[in-house]
């Protein structure tokens, strides 16, 4: 009894599909695009070495206008490994320019590059600042 | 359900179908909003929907069972082909499920929130349970094979194992105890339980949001329950499938997967194979030796295993070797079960009765003749255990292995068994072949012992069947088990080749040779 | 003599955890999953 009841279940054996996630890709403002646009992005995106042959600026643009997706964790992953830092209170990233002035246990000073998402959408040099390890990611 | 309507129900019901109905419009628009699901849920706490009470079980059982038929009543009339499934329902109804615990008012009642949540999530898992028992009887004594789609249920289950156990800060309150729940939910629906289900459940068992995050657990709180699970659940099932010769095509499906499970428990748990490997190699019938094997080899991440095909390696020199295994099983408790634990104890530290060699054989033998296995088991790494414990208090090393009371507690049940009861003892001994640790090491030594003082040449031809059937299978291969039989063929003290069953065909000749040769 | 279980579609010489791309007990490859990812709350603007 046990064995043919085993038998109906290797009928409907699980499939692949059966635990897929339904892909949630949503777009938050879907605008009107024309239908030969891709749809959803591409899976190359989901590489992680991919992200290694962006530039800056791409990693920048995929980091604040890709929120909450795996590309935004790649982004942000990838400037890291570029040496780059993200600053919680300013809510962007900096980079040292030269070798911090004075590095204390709980901040470093120093001259800094940092970039300015809101007004030039640029990197700016920023010399004598403290950057406080509280606010370090 | 309808049939498990009262009155009230089926007022219910005419009130609920039209909110799933809703619900599922909204889910299936193209750009879902998070206002239109606050909207709707707002609707259904407002209605009373979603209290602790009947009102609110109707709703769960309604819905649920609405999402499973639409997803299951697209299945195909043709008997043969695979039933179709509708994702949509079933994703719509998960869907509903998390958001509305997610959604539970964080001022409630004094910080009573993370309990509500709880409480919906259980009160969904059961209904679940519920609906899924039912189907299955339907299936199994209403002759209605499509009654049942076990694939419908293992995509609810797995929505809401990636949902509820994905990093989420609104969920952290309530976990660990949405695993335990889904622990409890999985054990309710156990294969031996429930065989239509099976596939599905140990797809869910060792999902990898479920699995893997047991075992994170802190302060290995998950081990035991997922020990649980796999014993109890898997391998208690399959137990009296495997000790058959020939395999049944769901058998066969089902032990391949259960390899599976046990290669990445392997590969990225080995500690746990490590703690509870008496439990497992008890569930497992000697038959399925491989399996064994697998689980045997697991060996701490952080040691490293010396070569055993180093010549000359002084095993005994190994500072692991003096290590003792953790051993998770309460592996005593079937001696004291079967009444002999006190006098087993007394006769090792007495050394006496003698009276008492003679009768073991009666505790180990059912009134059929047949053997307790599990209680063969647990009498030799019992009896070791206390070897090793009384050697290393007395640090006489291994001139205490030759006339003390539990050689000759082994040497007892070697003379008196017979052969099919010999075969589990051997086995016994043999399970505890594993990674460098003071109990490889003793048994090691006992099963090497027993065979240079072997007064009958077909035990030692027996202890090398178990030996050698355990190499000449497919890899892993357990280090201890490897280093035993290295020393057996290589150290002349046990005259192996002399031995007239080396040669006793010439395939067995070859066998010996290649395997000589693969361990030289 | 058992089963080749390097022909079971687990990378058994991989250096990372085997879990995290663990389709089912039935796949014959691993899954292509997004890898669970964690953003912390101070990304989101």
């Amino acid at each position: 009894h046990v064995l043919q009841m085993l038998n109906l279940s290797l009928l409907n054996m699980p499939e692949p599909s059966d635990s897929e996630r339904p892909k949630t890709y949503v777009p938050r403002n879907p605008y009107p695009t024309p239908s030969s646009f891709p749809q959803t992005p591409a899976s190359v995106f989901d590489a992680p070495a991919v992200f290694e042959k962006f530039d800056v600026d791409t990693l920048f643009f995929i980091f604040y206008y890709q929120q909450g997706t795996y590309q935004q964790y790649l982004a942000a992953r990838e400037l890291k490994k570029q040496s780059w830092r993200y600053h919680k209170k300013y809510l962007t990233w900096f980079q040292r320019h030269e070798e911090p002035k004075v590095t204390a246990d709980e901040y470093e000073q120093g001259t800094y590059v940092y970039f300015d998402y809101e007004t030039g959408w640029c990197q700016r040099i920023k010399s004598e600042f403290t950057f406080e390890y509280g606010f370090l990611e | 359900v309808d049939g498990e309507l009262d009155a009230a129900g089926l007022r219910a019901r005419e009130q609920v179908l039209p909110l799933w109905l809703e619900w599922l419009g909204i889910y299936q628009q193209q750009n879902q909003s998070d206002k239109a699901y606050a909207a709707y849920l707002n609707t259904l706490h407002q209605n009373g929907w979603m209290r602790h009470n009947e009102r609110g079980e109707h709703f769960l059982r309604i819905s649920c069972h609405a999402a499973l038929s639409a997803a299951t009543d697209a299945a195909t009339t043709d008997a043969a082909a695979k039933p179709a499934i509708a994702f949509a329902p079933l994703d719509a109804f998960s869907k509903l499920i998390l958001l509305l615990i997610k959604s539970v008012p964080a001022e409630t009642a004094d910080g009573a929130r993370p309990k509500v949540q709880l409480q919906l999530l259980t009160r969904v898992l059961s209904v679940t349970i519920h609906h899924l028992i039912r189907q299955h009887q339907a299936m199994q004594y209403e002759q209605r094979p499509h009654a049942f789609n076990q694939r419908a249920y293992l995509r609810l289950f797995g929505s809401w194992l990636f949902d509820l156990n994905a990093p989420d800060p609104a969920l952290d309150a309530i976990q660990p105890q949405i695993l335990y729940a889904f622990c409890s939910a999985f054990n309710a629906l156990k294969p031996s339980r429930l065989p239509g289900f099976a596939f599905a459940w140990l797809e869910l068992v060792s999902h990898r949001m479920f699995m893997p995050k047991l075992l994170l657990l802190k302060g290995h709180k998950g081990w035991p329950l997922l020990q649980q699970l796999l014993v109890n659940g898997l391998f208690a099932f399959l137990q009296p499938f495997l000790a058959a010769a020939e395999l049944s095509p769901p058998v066969r499906v089902l032990y391949r997967g259960a390899l599976r499970v046990l290669l990445v428990l392997l590969h990225d748990f080995p500690e746990f194979l490590c703690d509870y490997h008496f439990f497992f190699c008890d569930a497992i019938p000697p038959s399925c030796i491989q399996m064994r094997n697998l689980i045997l080899s697991a060996f701490p991440r952080n040691m490293r295993l010396p070569d055993p095909f180093t010549p000359n390696l002084k095993v005994d020199l190994l500072p692991e070797i003096a290590q003792p295994p953790r051993i998770l099983a309460p592996f005593s408790n079937a001696l004291a079960r079967n009444g002999f634990l006190h006098e087993l104890d007394a006769f090792l530290t007495n050394h006496s009765p003698y009276s008492f060699l003679r009768e073991l054989r009666g505790h180990v033998q059912n009134a059929d003749g047949t053997h307790k296995a599990g209680v063969i088991s647990a009498l030799v790494l019992h009896v070791g255990a206390h070897a090793i414990a009384s050697m290393q208090s007395t640090h006489a090393a291994s001139a205490g292995l030759a006339h003390s009371a539990h050689m000759e507690i082994y040497q007892q049940l070697t003379a008196d068994l017979n052969a099919e009861g010999r075969y589990l003892f051997l086995n016994a001994i043999a399970n505890q072949l594993r990674y460098p640790n003071n109990q490889t090491h003793y048994f090691s030594c006992v099963l090497l012992y027993l065979f240079s003082e072997a007064a009958d040449e077909r035990v030692q031809e027996q202890i090398t069947r178990v030996l050698v059937e355990r190499l000449i299978v497919h890899r892993p291969h357990p280090w201890g088990l490897l280093i035993t039989f290295i020393e057996l063929i290589k150290n002349p003290r046990y005259s192996f080749w002399s031995k007239t069953f080396t040669r006793c065909a010439p395939e067995i000749e070859r066998l010996f040779e290649s395997v000589a040769r693969s361990c030289m | 003599l058992g089963t080749d279980l390097t022909t079971l579609g687990l990378n058994l010489n991989s250096s990372d955890c085997l879990y995290a791309t663990f389709a089912s007990p039935w796949a014959d490859a691993p899954a292509q999953c997004d890898p669970e990812f964690n953003l912390p709350q101070c990304y989101y603007m």
